[in-house]
């Protein structure tokens, strides 16, 4: 037993955002982004550890939008993708505002609690959205969002799958087995909502912010024309993390 | 975990972006393998708000172009449902290369990794069959170190072939084993139609310093075995084992 303490090594999260010199050519210092898209992060302290980078992102479209998701088939889906597809099957993947990130915990293996905590924060930031670019196609949610921030609070329906009044979607990454540690999360949310922006910057600093053991934040950026749209260029914009615990199987 | 966000100003209709993500999916993130694990989050959203052709037809899964849409309220002759509008093709085209490239960069920062493989699978029964194939080749451990060692140890390569579950498609006399360089020199053959080769021991470390290598695995002589896969993964090195030796606490 001792021997094998010995021999045990401890990992440290680097303490400085450095990326790896044989890593760097990896990371863009330029893109063409998609219209009508604006990203933004900010830093919520997810775990506990993590005292100075962003841990919080956000991708939205400044209008409704079709979405399409493939997600896990392992039978223990975290809170957030049962959430998500929930958010996707009621509103027929209509209408979608974006997705809110986080990194730092899984919110996976977390039960009810768990998915509350994933409802509290797409509803949060669902409702900042369209406080910020009211929807047409979301009257009733504008509503809400005006009562919610009147409030100071989100309340959460007592069905803990009712989500008709969400079309944000919500990610976690990070520890498994371990709650949100939401009202930091709920906290930061308007600075999140704040940061909105549309430039290369914002686009690397949201692809940082939703990493955990990656060594460099994974965004791409591509432009192309479909045949039918002449004299039109079209832009793709893609942003990913992952270093550990892959073997996707999505659908 | 996997997480994916992508964004396009496109106008595409979203029952077709619900098979355009489907199908780039398949031969995109879910042909990448860092350690066999697979996730309780991984997720791949697709956002797609027409920006770009503000008040324009969208890109549709009936595979029509605009002109051959009908007017409203006349329908539409069956047999040009089943038509592919080259819309919807060059969408296809452009979605799954850019997520294949996305999801070559997630292998590339595997934990502890220090090299990119890529494992080629060709001549089997089915394109199923050579991916299992590959990605028992891909998640074997033994093969992992081995690479990380710089070590051609083609031996354990076999191996898994060998043990892919489910697999009748295996015939080690017909089974050959390459590795391809990253430098695009001349491919290094460990096996021929079950036959271990002479191997430029050399040569093979040369090969296996590059941070880039493919595996190139021929499973048949036969015309009519055209299945193939491609599955991304990387080497297994002391650093992994560091990292999430304690990644709770």
């Amino acid at each position: 037993v001792s021997l094998s303490t010995q021999q045990t090594r401890r990992y440290s999260a680097p303490t400085d955002s450095a990326i790896p010199p044989n890593k760097a050519k990896y990371v863009p210092t330029e893109g063409t982004y998609p219209k009508g898209f604006v990203v933004g992060s900010a830093h919520a302290q997810v775990k506990a550890s993590n005292t100075k980078f962003d841990d919080l992102a956000l991708i939205a479209s400044e209008t409704p939008c079709s979405a399409a998701l493939v997600t896990t088939q392992n039978h223990f889906q975290a809170a957030p993708v049962s959430v998500s597809k929930k958010i996707m099957f009621q509103h027929q993947s209509k209408s979608i505002r974006g997705v809110v990130i986080n990194s730092g915990c899984a919110n996976a293996v977390t039960g009810k609690g768990g998915r509350e905590d994933a409802m509290r924060m797409a509803k949060l930031t669902h409702d900042l959205l369209n406080k910020r670019n009211p929807s047409p196609h979301d009257k009733s949610a504008e509503v809400e969002a005006k009562e919610s921030v009147k409030e100071g609070t989100v309340q959460i329906a007592e069905d803990d799958q009712d989500v008709s009044a969400i079309r944000t979607l919500v990610m976690s990454t990070g520890v498994i087995g371990q709650r949100l540690p939401i009202d930091r999360i709920e906290a930061k949310i308007p600075t999140l909502v704040e940061s909105l922006g549309n430039t290369h910057d914002h686009w690397l600093r949201s692809a940082r912010a939703i990493c955990t053991t990656d060594t460099f934040p994974k965004l791409l950026s591509r432009q192309f024309t479909l045949p039918s749209y002449p004299g039109i260029t079209f832009s793709i914009a893609g942003m990913t993390k992952g270093a550990g615990m892959i073997h996707p199987n999505m659908a | 975990t996997l997480l994916g966000v992508i964004c396009t100003d496109a106008p595409i209709q979203k029952t077709a972006l619900r098979t355009l993500l489907s199908t780039a999916t398949n031969s995109s993130f879910n042909r990448i393998t860092v350690d066999g694990d697979t996730s309780t989050n991984d997720s791949v959203a697709l956002f797609a708000n027409g920006m770009a052709a503000p008040g324009s037809d969208v890109v549709r899964l009936n595979h029509l172009n605009r002109a051959e849409l009908p007017t409203r309220g006349a329908s539409l002759p069956p047999r040009k449902l089943e038509k592919q509008s080259e819309d919807y093709k060059e969408m296809n085209k452009v979605l799954t290369s850019f997520m294949e490239d996305l999801a070559k960069l997630i292998v590339r920062d595997g934990e502890g990794a220090t090299k990119f493989v890529t494992v080629r699978v060709t001549k089997a029964d089915n394109h199923t069959a050579a991916h299992v194939v590959a990605n028992s080749i891909a998640t074997s451990a033994l093969v992992k170190t081995a690479l990380y060692g710089k070590d051609a140890n083609w031996g354990r390569i076999l191996c898994a072939i060998g043990y892919a579950p489910g697999n009748t498609c295996i015939r080690p006399n017909q089974t050959s084993v390459s590795f391809i360089p990253a430098d695009g020199s001349e491919e290094l053959k460990l096996l021929v139609n079950g036959e271990p080769q002479a191997v430029d021991e050399a040569r093979a470390a040369t090969i296996l310093e590059m941070e880039d290598l493919e595996i190139l695995v021929k499973l048949s002589n036969k015309e009519k075995d055209v299945g193939e896969a491609t599955v991304y993964t990387c080497d297994f090195s002391h650093e992994y084992v560091t990292i999430n030796g304690d990644y709770r606490t």
